[in-house]
């Protein structure tokens, strides 16, 4: 483990942790896209099913498991809970997830390292993972204002994607045989997207103001 | 050690 991919987990740690305290102690999910996280809940349920079969360390079991349980709580705060629920933006968060798991199963299906049974199901959430915070970002499109919490929410999920391209770089030139093509080129897409919130996210921090994105 | 048969990343 390199310094940027632990920099990389940390900042998917934390924005989980963010998302979580806004949720759990604010009671309010106001701008974040259910869409969004129930597609991350599966890319975790598709991707983590290697718990059972693979051992790699205590600490990939125990983040698999946090991220595992996180992402399942979220999506069950907002549908379910009483209070929480009710902050949902359920009329901005229209986009048709639905048709994002279809196309990326069936890549999955044609393009795979081994066609295996846990091996295209991986492929599959990390197909599906790149394209994931598309309702997010349409969702933050529509509200415009969007508030501290959520934003920061983005930026730090966003930051973790380009940790880990610079982990993926250096491990490249220090280990031998080191290159995962797939991985590659769907966590580069991903990291595309936040492209856009990013210019906007930093110009708001640098100018100290609250963050709006262009209608 | 190959890295290639196992996903050790998260």
């Amino acid at each position: 483990m390199n310094i940027f991919r632990l920099a990389g987990d940390m900042s998917h740690l934390f924005s989980i942790l963010l998302l979580l305290l806004k949720i759990h102690t604010i009671k309010s999910c106001a701008g974040v896209s259910l869409k969004t996280q129930e597609l991350y809940a599966l890319v975790f349920a598709t991707r983590y099913l290697d718990i059972f079969t693979g051992y790699i360390s205590l600490y990939n079991t125990l983040m698999k498991m946090f991220f595992l349980w996180s992402s399942f709580t979220i999506v069950w705060y907002m549908r379910y809970h009483n209070v929480v629920r009710r902050s949902y933006d359920k009329d901005q968060d229209t986009f048709r997830h639905y048709f994002l798991i279809l196309p990326c199963f069936i890549l999955a299906l044609l393009v795979h390292e081994k066609f295996t049974f846990l091996e295209v199901l991986w492929t599959f959430s990390l197909y599906l993972e790149a394209v994931a915070i598309l309702p997010q970002l349409v969702l933050l499109q529509r509200t415009r204002n969007v508030d501290n919490l959520t934003g920061h929410y983005v930026f730090f999920l966003g930051a973790y994607r380009s940790f880990y391209i610079l982990n993926w770089i250096y491990r490249y030139f220090t280990e031998q045989n080191y290159y995962k093509w797939i991985t590659w080129i769907s966590g580069l897409v991903q990291t595309a997207l936040y492209a856009d919130f990013f210019y906007y996210y930093v110009k708001s921090w640098r100018n100290s103001e609250r963050l709006q994105l262009p209608a | 050690q190959k890295s290639e048969e196992k996903h050790d990343e998260l």
